[in-house]
């Protein structure tokens, strides 16, 4: 099954 | 702040909306309107919020504030306004509290009410500009139906769009299951078209979860737009008169 990644992978923190 | 909606059920609506997805929130208070940004607590899904100040007759703000507002809480409130009311928010400088007064049209009915604010220390993410290789625009509750039926039988729908269409599949436990939308222009209601803007065939797949809840937004706006590109998040947008509610929501990867 696929992984749930977080949106952390393609946002930055601002 | 002072800023006065003709509609209290905008709010009530928006509020409905995100009241599932985040508890505690920032609205951001600024000379563009009322902002909000939240991720939940998986940290897979965003919602960002704008309610722009043309919306709002009159939009008063001396300076920025930020007015930390545990969600629950104002759905209470909000519930004692009818929609059809006329809502004016009000918060001091540095406010404890945030007051809403509730009108009606005949101005015969006024209802005060407060709710206590609290400091919220919120993670702001910056989400980069992008040039999504397919936008598909569709009737909201037909996404809503999709996403409720495939729902069912699956955690999770793969998403495709190419020249041919847009499909939603999934599998699960008991079977598995598929729609696909072509794209068609009805003239006399343009609210229930589906439009298809493709650059480059996209595949993605998302957990059903956060879309059913996502589509807790279809009452703002009867057609909602889906922007994918490979390997980024997802955005679902609900559009509205003078605003939008936008969801992101961070595919599943690897198989």
């Amino acid at each position: 099954p696929a992984d749930q990644g977080s949106l952390h992978r393609y946002f930055g923190q601002r | 702040l002072e800023a006065r909606l003709e509609q209290a059920g905008v709010l009530k609506k928006v509020v409905d909306a995100i009241k599932d997805l985040v508890q505690d929130c920032n609205f951001d208070c600024n000379d563009s309107g009322i902002a909000l940004q939240a991720m939940d607590n998986s940290h897979v899904a965003l919602v960002s919020m704008l309610l722009k100040s043309e919306g709002f007759s009159p939009y008063r703000l001396d300076r920025n504030v930020a007015l930390g507002v545990n969600l629950t809480s104002l759905t209470k409130v909000l519930r004692c306004a009818q929609n059809e009311d006329i809502l004016t928010l009000k918060a001091e400088d540095a406010p404890d509290t945030l007051s809403l007064v509730f009108e009606n049209a005949e101005n015969d009915r006024i209802s005060e009410y407060e709710i206590k604010l609290m400091d919220i220390d919120q993670e702001h993410l910056g989400i980069p500009e992008t040039e999504y290789a397919a936008a598909i625009s569709m009737p909201s509750a037909e996404f809503q139906r999709i996403c409720r039926d495939l729902n069912q039988l699956s955690e999770s729908v793969a998403i495709e769009a190419s020249k041919e269409g847009v499909k939603f599949s999934c599998s699960g436990d008991i079977g598995s299951g598929s729609v696909t939308l072509r794209q068609h222009n009805n003239v006399d209601r343009p609210e229930l078209s589906t439009k298809i803007e493709l650059t480059e065939p996209v595949a993605l797949t998302f957990s059903l979860k956060y879309l059913v809840n996502f589509c807790k937004a279809s009452a703002l706006s009867s057609v909602v737009t889906l922007s994918l590109s490979n390997e980024v998040p997802l955005l679902v947008e609900y559009a509205m008169g003078s605003g939008f509610v936008r969801f992101y929501l961070a595919p599943k990867i690897g198989e």
